[in-house]
């Protein structure tokens, strides 16, 4: 039996904790800029109507991402790390007082942009989903395994630049599956809007599941 | 006075042992598909025309890097690290023996894709070049700060994206510069050919100064 370590304890406590309160929790990771926020931008709104949102915004500096978030309406807080690459289930843990928790249906978790060390933290969370976009390249599962080995969703960002890459969603699918057959695969493009209505019936697939 | 890191130790060793063979190092860093082997790919057979160059290629796992630099003919030895996020000075010094250090003018490292923990690890490189891609947000400067503010050359790479995308050069530009104000930066498209020639240019340049 593996001891538990302290993050995954602290994960544990909050995921219960989650649970007893009927909230489902994503935690989405990426390289930088694969477009997380830009997903949570196009989306948020038309899912806010029907579900209570709240979002953690997690980043080594700046206040940038949260402030995009809060243009949605749905209530947003900023973890600084400072200087640590990924967030850890105690920053979770003790952000969560910014929320009114009786009043939430959904907590969405903004990682920081990194393809390696957020895989090895649990954060409480439901589900994990892993932004690639067209532009980064298809060998990325198989360089970057971990990641996408513990990913439940994979999102294919940014397919109106398809065109001007030599990227294959074939080759990235294949690699991807290799490490993870059960995965599932969405397409979008947060600038023609491909995609996006798929991406928000997972959501709400996902929150119902859960409750 | 700081005490050194064992990797500092490590560092100061190894850029000894470079400068007293008269040999360049450059340490290239991006995140996960900005382009740093398609970099190389498209420079490595012309600037080996005039300089003996060997690349060291870093990676968590895959062959797949060090596969496409030895199609350029230049000697290549890709580091697996397992599962670590960064090279270490260390694994530089150890993979050495991979060379013949008396007939080398330039070695680059290509480090693992990763905008954050590369930062903090001397590899004995003489310069380190950070790679950003207009397709990863001009805000990721300020977001990922410790990395452009120890790079000495910034590389905006995939220029021919630039239309299908909100990037602005400028705000990247600005942004990096308020980190680093003396970093030189170069504007290059590994799809069109675009500041292919003073990216070689520079390299040349930097190979001459270090002798
Ligand atoms: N063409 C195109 N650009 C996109 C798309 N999605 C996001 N972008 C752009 O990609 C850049 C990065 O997007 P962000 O949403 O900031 O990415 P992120 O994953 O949140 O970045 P970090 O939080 O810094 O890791 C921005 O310039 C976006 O406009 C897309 O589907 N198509
Ligand atoms: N359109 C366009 N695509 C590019 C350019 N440079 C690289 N690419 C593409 O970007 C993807 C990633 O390129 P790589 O050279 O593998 O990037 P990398 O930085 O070496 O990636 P890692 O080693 O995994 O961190 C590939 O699909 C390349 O074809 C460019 O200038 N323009
Ligand atoms: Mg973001
Ligand atoms: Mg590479």
């Amino acid at each position: 039996r593996k001891i538990l370590s302290r993050n995954d304890r602290v994960a544990a406590e909050i995921r219960e904790l989650f649970r007893s309160r009927g909230i489902a929790v994503l935690n989405m990771v990426s390289s930088p800029g694969s477009g997380k926020t830009s997903l949570l931008e196009k989306t948020l709104g038309g899912l806010s109507a029907e579900l209570r949102i709240a979002v953690i915004e997690g980043d080594i500096q700046t206040e940038n991402d949260a402030r995009r978030i809060a243009v949605t309406g749905v209530p947003v807080h900023q973890i600084n790390t400072g200087g640590a690459c990924h967030l850890e289930a105690e920053m979770i843990r003790d952000s969560l007082d910014h929320f009114d928790l009786d009043d939430l249906d959904l907590l969405i978790i903004e990682n920081v942009g990194n393809l390696v060390c957020p895989s090895a933290f649990d954060l409480g969370e439901g589900a994990r989903i892993a932004l690639i976009s067209v532009t980064e390249g298809d060998d990325k599962p198989l360089k970057y395994p971990a990641m996408f080995h513990t990913a439940n969703v994979m999102v294919i960002n940014k397919m109106d630049l398809l065109p001007y890459t030599d990227f294959s969603v074939d080759e990235v699918i294949r690699n991807a599956r290799s490490l993870n057959p059960d995965a599932r695969i969405l397409k979008t493009s947060c600038r023609t809007g491909e995609g996006l209505a798929a991406w928000s019936d997972y959501v709400r697939e996902f929150v119902a599941e859960m409750r």
